[in-house]
């Protein structure tokens, strides 16, 4: 473990816990996109599968189960609890046309032919991509609720911060994962646009709105 | 390649 990987976990969790905070606290799950929200319960479901078959430690083994209660709960939410409040006609991304290729692209590319290595490597390529229904619903509704800009940040400052853990455990561990950096990589690229537009505009205290 | 083959991140 090291400070990069601690704090990415930490800023992952702190994006959870904020989606989870402000659908609860407003009653209200507008201007989230469900459709991501399923493919983050998805990402997890096929990641964390070895919490059946091997121990990490008491930290791994608890985010995990953090992560997909807060997953589930949130997913929930937004399809029974809040349902009224859901605004599908903005939340139209063809998931589809990320999960099957991706679950393609997992049985070529792979660190070893197993089920649960195809299963993580599924989700490695799926939480690349998992966040485009949401960051598509913002481009069609133009704007974003300030505290889901801030869910947004720590969302993409955690793979940031793991790129840089990464970085870091080459150097001093000789370890690496091609397949979770390239991952990551595209992952961070993709929160670029909306990173520019929340230092500009949402840490100036304005709204966050498109076009920039 | 994984330490010890398993997955020790998030």
């Amino acid at each position: 473990m090291n400070i990069f990987r601690l704090t990415g976990d930490l800023s992952h969790l702190a994006a959870i816990i904020i989606l989870l905070l402000k659908i609860w606290k407003t009653r209200s799950c507008a201007g989230i996109s469900g459709k991501s929200q399923i493919l983050f319960a998805l990402v997890f479901t096929t990641r964390y599968l070895d919490l059946l078959t091997s121990f990490i430690s008491l930290y791994n083994t608890s985010m995990k189960f953090i992560y997909i209660g807060c997953a589930y709960a949130t997913v929930y939410m937004i399809y029974a609890k809040f349902k009224a409040t859901y605004d599908g006609n903005h939340d139209t991304f063809r998931v589809e046309f990320l999960v099957v290729p991706i679950g393609g692209l997992a049985f070529l590319v792979n660190h070893d032919f197993s089920p649960l290595e195809i299963l993580w490597t599924f989700s490695i390529y799926l939480e690349s991509v998992a966040i485009l229904p949401q960051l598509f619903m913002i481009s069609k509704t133009g704007e974003a609720e300030t505290i889901t800009t801030h869910y947004l940040f720590f969302l993409g400052l955690y793979r940031a911060l793991y790129l840089m853990n990464w970085i870091w455990r080459f150097y001093f561990e000789g370890f690496f994962d091609m397949i979770a950096i390239v991952a990551g990589v595209v992952q961070t690229i993709l929160y670029c646009d909306f990173f520019y537009l929340y230092v500009t505009k949402v840490l100036k205290g304005k709204k966050l709105s498109l076009p920039a | 390649p994984q330490p010890e083959g398993k997955k020790d991140e998030l």
